[in-house]
């Protein structure tokens, strides 16, 4: 999946 | 970061602004949805709680303390200061009919089965349909004054900025979020009617009327 360690987004 | 993500944060943060300056100078919270402050306030709050244990970046943290702080600012304007000028009746929006399914949706489909991870999917489920009890409010009293059409085109410009911010993301970091990305279309989706009256109406200096 689209498994990425942090929302880097606000 | 990209230019259409750093458009999209400064046109929230734009939106932000005019509301408040909107309630201080006028003296009143007449024709905006405290229902909708609420909800925008529950997602900031459910989705910066990371703001503690992540650090991205400066930016990230000072406009996610700007953003928490704003909302509570309009809270305490629209609840306490200005309460007399609150439109109790026509913001009458039963937002646990938002709240209940985005939390069902938030524990059925997410990245990761655990709190922080349920509580920014519902965030971002509730932020998605979050303007709804504005909307309702427009439309029963028919109107807005142009100072909260300009709010509403300004918070519908942030999330739709943010679509392209996630084509570009795509394009150069093959990195994308369906969760994200499928509520921004709903959220994006539920300005449409209003940018085009904003479009149609309010750029050619009328009112903001719509049709009875």
């Amino acid at each position: 999946g689209d498994e990425f360690a942090k929302h880097d987004e606000l | 970061m990209n230019i259409f993500r750093l458009a999209g944060d400064l046109s929230h943060l734009l939106a932000i602004i005019i509301l408040l300056l909107k309630i201080w100078k006028t003296r009143s919270c007449a024709g905006i949805s405290g229902k909708s402050q609420v909800l925008f306030a529950i997602v900031y709050l459910t989705r910066y709680l990371d703001l503690f244990t992540t650090y991205i970046s400066l930016y990230n943290s000072i406009m996610k303390i700007v953003f928490i702080a704003a909302s509570g600012a309009t809270l305490y304007l629209m609840y306490v200061k200005f309460k007399a000028t609150y439109d109790h009746n026509h913001d009458s929006f039963r937002i646990e009919f938002l709240l209940i399914p985005c939390v069902i949706l938030a524990l059925i489909i997410n990245h990761d089965f655990t709190v922080m991870e349920i509580l920014w999917t519902f965030s971002i489920y509730l932020e998605s349909v979050a303007i709804l009890p504005q909307l309702f409010l427009v439309s029963k009293t028919g109107e807005a004054e142009s100072i909260t059409s300009h709010y509403l085109f300004a918070l519908g410009s942030y999330r739709a900025l943010y679509l392209l911010n996630w084509i570009y993301r795509y394009m150069a970091e093959s990195h994308y979020d369906l969760i994200a990305i499928f509520a921004g279309v709903v959220q994006t989706i539920l300005y449409c009617d209003f940018f085009y009256l904003y479009i149609t109406k309010v750029l050619k200096g009328k009112k903001l009327q719509l049709p009875a």
